[in-house]
């Protein structure tokens, strides 16, 4: 029986022992959905988005959700403290979520943002960025991948040149963003692992 | 359990929210 569910998108990592693996399953959805919500709210707003066929829009938001996920809510992993704020705002430590059974993957987390957060974009260069993490034209299931790819590149295009603009002296940054895209895959494929080990052992 | 994504109900959750808009326009 799981006692612990070590997500930061749950409410605690404390699992109610009378509840059914439904029951748990179903809460822990309640907790997440505002957050998925928004980012279908996000996605939206991304200009040429609703153009690409429905079809391809669920594609990427469903592939993608995670990542941009992981990007918004970097700052809940906090890399001093060693701690994660879940979405309750309480804030447990690694060694407390260790003990509950979490592994690898909150480690690759913890990196992650800690790169991300040193390069302390701005908003605007924060939501460009994660507009280019969403629109990936190698996802699974793109029905018309020369659209998504139009649209990535114009994303990649706006970004780089957002950067250049903001950081002339620091060209690296764009670069060091891009080979981000490649660690948040890897952080996606171990939450899908995790998420597969959940969901037959709730 | 191929889709990790199906399974938490994510692709509902996707496209009540994308639908949500469209229904915004018509109304």
């Amino acid at each position: 029986n799981r006692m612990h569910l070590v997500c930061p998108m749950s409410l605690t990592p404390y699992v109610d022992p009378c509840k059914s693996g439904h029951g748990i399953w179903e809460e822990f959805s309640m907790s997440f959905t505002p957050a998925v919500r928004e980012v279908v709210e996000f996605a939206k707003r991304i200009p040429g988005f609703r153009d690409l066929s429905q079809h391809d829009q669920v594609s990427l938001l469903k592939a993608g959700t995670f990542e941009v996920l992981m990007v918004r809510f970097a700052s809940l992993f906090d890399a001093k403290e060693r701690t994660v704020t879940f979405l309750s705002g309480k804030k447990y430590s690694v060694d407390t979520l260790r003990s509950m059974g979490a592994g690898d993957l909150l480690n690759s987390m913890f990196e992650f943002s800690e790169k991300l957060i040193a390069l302390q974009l701005s908003e605007e260069e924060m939501s460009l960025f994660t507009a280019v993490v969403l629109v990936s034209a190698d996802r699974s299931g793109i029905e018309n991948v020369n659209s998504v790819e139009a649209l990535q590149e114009t994303l990649i295009r706006a970004l780089r040149s957002l950067i250049m603009k903001n950081h002339p002296n620091e060209t690296s940054i764009f670069t060091k963003l891009l080979l981000k895209l490649p660690d948040l895959r890897s952080l996606n494929n171990l939450h899908s692992e995790e998420l597969l080990a959940f969901k037959v052992h709730p | 359990f191929a889709d990790p994504a199906s399974n938490l109900g994510l692709e509902d959750i996707i496209r009540k929210a994308l639908m949500g808009n469209l229904d915004d326009k018509q109304d």
